[in-house]
């Protein structure tokens, strides 16, 4: 599972 | 989602609107530079390839579709539908001066060596200096048409209201991307020249002409 920031952003 | 990031995409939105308008009701891409266009299609291209593989929400779907269906629109009417206006003799900034470099940097600086990290990462990066085409072209013609100055304001205000987004994420959320950050510091950096012009000059009435 990738452990960077959420991509929750455009 | 907080206010800071809202406004943000408003903003984006309505610089993407203002510039469509401007082409569609004047049948003129004149002043627009066909290489940025190019380069934001390839920034939502690249960073939006999860858009069938990751749900966040409507709103960010919907979004990113726009987002990207616009920015292909928007270098068709420049390249194709347009052409006879678009002014490349003034459009001569050496995009690939732009693309390598990023395109190396993604490569060795990511949060994950994956392709989609890396692409996401290329994404970031060119996206921070997407705009120099288009303000080199600004500086060459010496001046740009009120529209197209509002258009640069918003577009150059989303990302600066991102920097408040993620200043609002960090204390409340405890959210940092430190490679969205600094792209997102170097991108409204590029900004702040004409933004000086824009509040000094524009909003007077003048009309903005940067030192050829």
């Amino acid at each position: 599972e990738f452990s960077g920031p959420k991509k929750d952003e455009l | 989602m907080n206010i800071f990031r809202l406004v943000g995409d408003m903003s984006h939105l309505l610089a993407i609107i203002i510039l469509l308008m401007k082409m569609w009701k004047s049948r003129s891409v004149a002043g627009i530079s066909g290489k940025s266009q190019i380069l934001f299609a390839i920034v939502f291209t690249t960073r939006y390839l999860d858009l069938f593989t990751s749900f966040v929400s409507i709103y960010n779907t919907s979004m990113k579709v726009f987002f990207i269906g616009t920015s292909y629109v928007t270098v068709y009417f420049i390249y194709q539908h347009f052409k006879p206006t678009y002014d490349s003799n003034h459009d001569t900034f050496r995009v690939e001066f732009l693309i390598v470099p990023v395109g190396g940097l993604a490569f060795l600086v990511n949060h994950e060596f994956s392709l989609l990290e890396i692409l996401w990462t290329f994404s970031i990066y060119l996206e921070s200096v997407a705009i120099l085409p288009q303000l080199f072209m600004v500086s060459k013609t010496g001046e740009a048409e009120s529209i197209t100055s509002h258009y640069l304001f918003a577009l150059g205000s989303y990302r600066a209201l991102y920097l408040l987004n993620w200043i609002y994420r960090y204390y409340f959320e405890g959210f940092f991307d430190l490679i969205a950050v600094v792209a997102g510091c170097v991108q409204t950096i590029l900004y702040c020249d004409f933004f000086y012009l824009y509040i000094t000059k524009v909003l007077k009435g003048k009309k903005i002409s940067l030192p050829a």
